[in-house]
């Protein structure tokens, strides 16, 4: 279909691209994959991060953009929003209200990636990380049917607790349904530690019991990244914590 | 139309009709509204609780019926689950392997939602709870047209940080653009008191910038309510605590 050739077209000076999914929410998706392009991104890569998330878009926030506006020329080409080396898109970008919700459908979803797919100029990127919503629908489903030829792996993303591995297992079998290779998985908020006394909480129930494939990597419940995600700052923090790292 | 007929006269013998909804994954919609379930179900009164999430249904788990199955019968009536006083639909109960993802677009989804609304008999009930998924999309959209003379109020979820406040706030508009009442918010996850030396701690960031319509209740990040999450003991941990009761 002639929109497949474009996308491609478009993604063809883009090296690596990689997913990050969860069917739960709230589980620091956003965060991830913001940190993901900000850590390569210092390390002197070429980044692009596309948001999906057309109802809860953190991404411009999360990369210090929350008040850009992203351009489409009269021939229909659309600019992502740069800062440094990291290319920005998201619906977001759109909202003359910041504040205005997007009450889209499906079908409109569905045709808004692919239009931002397919006259997105991304120039020469080395990775292009796309953040997903929550659940296994239209967005994931597009994305996933679009690109299964161009996504070299997918982060998938949980909390403790046996109802979230639950529910998150869930996006495990929609990986293999459709054929994504899984890159490796990161378990969020695993544990709080207090600064105070130094005791260890478990605050959202049991370790995960997940299907076990690839690197498990575990980021606590840090009241320091919170911070720096509240006031836009996750790239200045995670310059200081060169440790923080997620990937 | 006739579905909206069908809608209205299967809901006729239920009192009032509440919402949780979030354009926010992960901050807790799903145990604000089984909790909301089980206080009303203590009290004396007959509950309804309709999951209309179908990518991340998590409220059979939270009742204590993860591995219960729903019937329709061959005049394509459906059955809802029941314990105690309390009836429960959700696509959960209709899976016969428990971990397969609903890789549904819109349209499906929407015709489900109908489906259970205009095929179900809920019998006689004060209450009935609908468990709504994150974002203003399908889900929201069709349970706000469809039952909006019917619905007495939404309850609002959010964490606190300021960009999810940022997110949840569209939830706001979206309740006025629908016309919707706020019955009230609930920052859950408001902060985490270390059990060991009494220090607390506002682990997700600042407290949120929201309009602040009607009652704002708190409840605490609490390990125990997690623990009961995780064993499906919801039900049992909010007898316990009667003073834990979300509503
Ligand atoms: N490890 C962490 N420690 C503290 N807060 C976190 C952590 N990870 C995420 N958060 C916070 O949790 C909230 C949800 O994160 P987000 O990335 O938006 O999740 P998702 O994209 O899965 O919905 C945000 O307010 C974020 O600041
Ligand atoms: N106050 C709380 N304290 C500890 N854990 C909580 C609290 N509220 C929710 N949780 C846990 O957080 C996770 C997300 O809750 P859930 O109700 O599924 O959110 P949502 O429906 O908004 O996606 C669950 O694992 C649940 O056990
Ligand atoms: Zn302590």
């Amino acid at each position: 279909q002639q929109i497949m050739h474009e996308v491609y077209s478009k993604l063809s000076s883009i090296k690596h691209v990689v997913a990050v999914l969860s069917s739960k929410g709230g589980v620091g998706k956003s965060v991830i994959a913001s940190s993901i392009a900000i850590y390569a991104a210092m390390h002197g890569k070429k980044v692009a991060i596309f948001d999906a998330d057309m109802h809860g878009s953190s991404i411009p926030w999360l990369i210090g953009l929350r008040n850009a506006f992203a351009a489409i020329s009269i021939d229909g080409i659309i600019k992502p929003v740069e800062r440094d080396t990291i290319a920005v898109l998201s619906i977001e970008l759109f909202l003359k209200e910041k504040n205005a919700p997007v009450v889209w459908r499906g079908p409109l979803k569905t045709r808004t990636i692919l239009d931002f797919l397919s006259r997105t100029e991304w120039g020469e990127r080395d990775l292009m990380v796309i953040d997903l919503p929550p659940g296994t629908g239209d967005e994931a489903l597009t994305i996933a049917q679009t690109l299964k030829d161009r996504i070299n792996g997918v982060v998938l993303v949980l909390t403790p607790g046996l109802m979230v591995s639950h529910v998150v297992t869930k996006a495990y079998e929609f990986l293999k349904m459709l054929n994504l290779p899984l890159l490796g998985t990161v378990l969020n908020m695993a544990y709080f530690k207090c600064p105070h006394c130094g005791n260890v909480y478990r605050v959202f129930g049991s370790q995960p019991q997940i299907p076990n494939e690839g690197p498990l990597i575990e980021i606590p419940l840090d009241p320091k990244l919170a911070e720096a995600v509240d006031s836009g700052q996750l790239y200045e923090f995670l310059k200081a914590s060169e440790s923080e790292g997620a990937q």
